[in-house]
């Protein structure tokens, strides 16, 4: 039902994705606020199909030497990538970084039993400057494999980056330095080294009043 | 942009690509 409305591919679905930071107030209290959020628990036909970008025209947002983006689509199969454009908020003020942890969740749905492996890459005008590469079992709930990924701490380049791109005082200044910085998440079998998932994230600053905005696209080559 | 790469605005993506999504 969901095949072609969100990303996931025919063995394994984004369930969740969630980029926040979280701080406690006292041992009861915790503020929390999402930098960025998908949510596809329940996806049906009922959305729309999902809009097709080029590949070719975000080679070069990341990594292009081997492992990069263009030999990865060349080997996988259709229908495994996808792009994220990102509108993150970071209309949070806060004054003291005290009990703060910044995190990121994602959950994976399979019919399949499988380890994954999660590879997620910060890069910097398409070089990257940092790699996660994360494995992860999987749990047997209501019918299908589960892969929960559950706070999984930020990297200090990443807390970094928001820090200082928060203190710069206007959206297109902001917008300006997020135009070179990408993130490309590759989820693979472990066992069998079979491409499952590639997705593509790129940013800017959302106006919105009402938090993190995406749009999904699927990747394709003309 | 540097490193000779060309502008996100420059290259052919959707319209939708620049136009945040209003919620609801």
């Amino acid at each position: 039902a969901w095949q072609g409305h969100c990303i996931g591919s025919t063995k394994i679905r984004l369930v969740e994705f969630s980029a926040f930071m979280e701080q406690q107030r006292d041992p009861d209290t915790y503020n929390k606020h999402l930098f960025v959020h998908i949510g596809q628990s329940s996806p049906s036909y009922n959305e729309a199909l999902l809009e097709s970008v080029d590949i070719r025209q975000i080679y070069d947002k990341f990594p292009e030497k081997k492992g990069g983006l263009k030999e990865l689509f060349e080997k996988g199969t259709p229908n495994t990538f996808f792009l994220v454009k990102f509108w993150a908020d970071l209309s949070i003020h806060t004054q003291d970084e005290a009990g703060m942890f910044y995190g990121v969740t994602s959950q994976y749905e399979s019919a399949e039993n499988m380890t994954i492996t999660c590879s997620s890459k910060v890069c910097s005008f398409g070089k990257q400057v940092v790699e996660k590469v994360e494995t992860e079992y999987a749990r047997f709930e209501n019918g299908r494999f589960l892969y929960r990924i559950h706070r999984s701490p930020m990297c200090e380049y990443l807390i970094n980056f928001i820090h200082k791109l928060k203190q710069l005082p206007e959206k297109y200044m902001m917008n300006s330095v997020l135009e070179n910085f990408t993130i490309l998440q590759v989820v693979t079998n472990r066992d069998t080294q079979e491409l499952l998932l590639c997705v593509a994230y790129v940013f800017e600053v959302s106006t919105s009043e009402h938090g993190a905005q995406h749009h999904i696209y699927k990747l394709v080559k003309d | 942009a540097r490193h000779g790469q060309v502008p996100m605005r420059k290259r052919q993506l959707p319209a939708s690509f620049w136009e945040e999504p209003r919620p609801g």
